[in-house]
């Protein structure tokens, strides 16, 4: 019951909001009663789904700070199965007011296992930050989802990435595990892609979906109008490849 | 004398890293002496420009920290005119260690003034976040320039950008300007690309570079290599963008 799989990766603009938008969402779709919870300061995930964060009384940053219960900040969406936790602009303040605070590494995880048993999978967006947002959410997680980008300076990052959740998996969460590397805006026309393709496979082979996101406009088009992919354009490239990942990951619960 | 230019945007992967060390580069190019900052904990703008971030000793966590003198830690690189001041993955706990430091935003501001002089042109790479090295880079900085990346997501941000600048420069830095807003990856072809050049245009017509960066893969190749673009493919559409906005620049002096 309730696995929690975080989408985590310090480099910026690698699909980590597209991911957890889209693979949530493909999930409910297929009919698993699904949490998205939105951990980054930037709020994609929560205006992705079509909230204006700045209109939102509540949001995480209440739960993680001032101790609201995590069943008031439950968001209805309009996919059928999808219940969003909503990030807003005060959650920057977290990183520093986190700093001084007892049991800082796990107030997040306090509050998500009073509520995870209630749905089949929660996914977790991220910044693109290895700080106290992004360690509570890898201590409060079954799982690390990995979204890389076919590009050079991403599969840079990938080792400090893997280093920080050992160090996690060492000291806070002994249950973390890599649910697996996702290549993003792979584009097969395109050297750079092939090449990460190929490094990939070579090193982490058996930690690879077998899906595949390409570089598809209708995935950065979707966010403009509030919906996830399957809702915007369910023929798309995109939508077909986060249906795949969906598959692959029910079939592991 | 010395002027600060940081490239700042807290939203991931709109292309700060290659304007920082492209339009540094370029600048070189045309004979300004020039020194290139790299205050993000990832270092690629330290491995854009064929470094080793793991194999130095010094880097700028060492000055903003340890107190060790900026000069200690200038690099010169392989482009004539360009000085490089590393970063190493330690900068990552700069973040949490400057939290409870005297006088933490001004610390990079109080060593950078010691040396600028000695240049004509300093750039700052930032991290995606608006964290206290993204602060510490505003408050030593002159002005601001915005990589924005023809998207949905990076337009959302561009708002709270703007909010976190005006404070700065209420709070801690009178003499932050705009030096303005750079378009990254636009694609003709792409109606979003169009969608947000029309909409920056609008509300931020003065504060637009004449100079638009193109989608060009030439731009994404070079780090690769370890060189900037004008060293790797001088003729591409990506090199000569990037010299046409170290000449709007210079003409600025
Ligand atoms: N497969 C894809 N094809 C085309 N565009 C994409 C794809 N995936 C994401 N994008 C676009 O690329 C940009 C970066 O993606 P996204 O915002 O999801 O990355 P992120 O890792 O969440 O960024 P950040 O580090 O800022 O949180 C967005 O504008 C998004 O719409
Ligand atoms: N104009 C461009 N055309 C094609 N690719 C580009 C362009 N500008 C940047 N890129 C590539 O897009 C990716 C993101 O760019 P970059 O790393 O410079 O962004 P960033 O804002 O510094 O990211 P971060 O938020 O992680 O620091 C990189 O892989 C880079 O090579
Ligand atoms: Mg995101
Ligand atoms: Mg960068």
């Amino acid at each position: 019951m309730g696995k929690v799989i975080v989408v985590a990766n310090q480099k910026g603009g690698v699909g980590k909001t597209t991911t957890a938008v889209n693979l949530a969402a493909a999930l409910a779709f297929a009919e698993a009663r699904v949490l998205l919870l939105d951990m980054d300061p930037q709020s994609n995930a929560t205006s992705g789904l079509g909230f204006n964060p700045s209109e939102l009384k509540l949001s995480i940053y209440d739960v993680i700070i001032n101790n609201v219960k995590i069943e008031d900040v439950l968001l209805k969406t309009k996919i059928d199965g999808l219940t969003l936790i909503p990030s807003k602009i005060d959650l920057t303040a977290a990183e520093i007011e986190l700093v001084t605070v007892l049991s800082r590494e796990t107030r997040l995880k306090k509050a998500l296992d009073t509520i995870k048993d209630k749905f089949d999978i929660v996914i977790l967006d991220c910044p693109p930050s290895l700080g106290l947002l992004t360690i509570n959410s890898l201590t409060a997680s079954d799982s690390v989802l990995i979204p890389l980008q076919c590009e050079y300076y991403a599969l840079e990052g990938l080792t400090q990435l893997l280093n920080t959740i050992r160090l996690v998996k060492d000291g806070l969460n002994q249950n973390l595990e890599l649910e697996g590397i996702l290549l993003t805006m792979y584009d097969p026309r395109n050297n750079l892609s092939k090449e990460v393709y190929r490094q990939v496979r070579e090193y982490f082979r058996d930690k690879m979906f077998k899906s595949i996101i390409p570089r598809n406009v209708k995935l950065s088009e979707a966010p403009s109008y509030g919906v996830p992919i399957i809702s915007y354009d369910i023929k798309s490239k995109g939508a077909e490849s986060y249906i795949e990942l969906a598959k692959e990951i029910l079939a592991r619960l």
